[in-house]
């Protein structure tokens, strides 16, 4: 099964 | 003080047009490299950067970097009245709570001023690096977008592949499955025609279609489009617009659980 991923667990906050 | 001027006016409608969708609220950044956004979609899945450089405008004032957030709804509203021929300027005093949007007709027999509120906006920038890709693939924006809007018929998701032979997008739904391979053809009339695939290493990932056919909303902006895959990165399907920078969608692909 697969989950949709985020932008965040990519790219940090700056 | 703030004052930007396109002549080619309809490119900024077809921007707007091209994000509005998958963004409500954004921060719009003026700086002296151009006119700029990030914004992330509110289930922050996707995101959407656009750049329009400085060179691009027949005029471009900036005296210091502003922030200027705005609906983006309100912002289509307002360029829906420019006609498509017509010359804009963006116009906004230091402070100001407004945003003017002037729009004059080619012969200069019309002006029209806008103004419209700005707003303040929370938002999240994200640090995106410099990525070397697995595999680019580029090809006709139209082609890209006639795929995804099939292949959204089948199913939700779709498995985009990349191997030597070409590139892969695969969905399978209630009522069957589909498969559309597009092979590598550099032989055509028109550049822009072109399939090309620059591969690294053969790559899949799966992708909800639902974002994807959102950005093909930016097909009026380029003839082609440019989809890079990296197996732990998001794709970035980038849209370029003539000359002046581009819109850039980056979405997250999912991930096994």
């Amino acid at each position: 099964d697969s989950i949709q991923g985020t932008m965040y667990n990519f790219y940090e906050k700056c | 003080m703030l004052e930007l001027r396109l002549v080619q006016g309809s490119l900024l409608k077809k921007v707007l047009e091209a994000i509005k969708e998958l963004v409500t609220d954004a921060n719009f950044d003026c700086s002296a490299t151009g006119f700029s956004l990030q914004a992330m979609d509110s289930s922050h899945v996707a995101l959407v950067a656009l750049l329009l450089r400085s060179e691009g405008f027949e005029h471009y004032r900036c005296d210091r970097n502003l922030s200027m957030g705005m609906n983006l709804g309100n912002v289509s509203k307002m360029l829906r009245c420019a006609g498509s021929d017509d010359i804009i300027t963006i116009k906004a005093d230091d402070g100001s709570d407004t945003v003017t949007f002037m729009f004059e007709s080619p012969n200069q027999d019309k002006i029209a001023d806008f103004e419209m509120k700005l707003m303040d906006i929370d938002s999240e920038h994200l640090g995106i690096p410099d990525a070397e890709y697995q595999a680019i693939v580029r090809m006709p924006s139209g082609e890209f977008a006639r795929i995804c809007k099939d292949l959204s018929s089948i199913g939700d998701t779709v498995i985009i592949s990349v191997t030597k032979e070409g590139v892969k997008f695969s969905t399978a739904g209630d009522i069957g499955t589909a498969n559309i391979v597009c092979r590598q053809n550099k032989t055509v009339d028109k550049p822009e025609e072109a399939t090309v695939i620059e591969m690294q290493e053969p790559v899949s990932l799966t992708f909800a279609l639902r974002y994807l056919n959102s950005f093909t909303k930016a097909t009026p902006l380029s003839e082609t489009v440019s989809i890079s895959l990296s197996s732990d990165l998001p794709v970035v399907v980038e849209y370029k617009i003539a000359d002046m920078g581009y819109v850039r969608y980056y979405l997250a692909p999912k991930i096994e659980e």
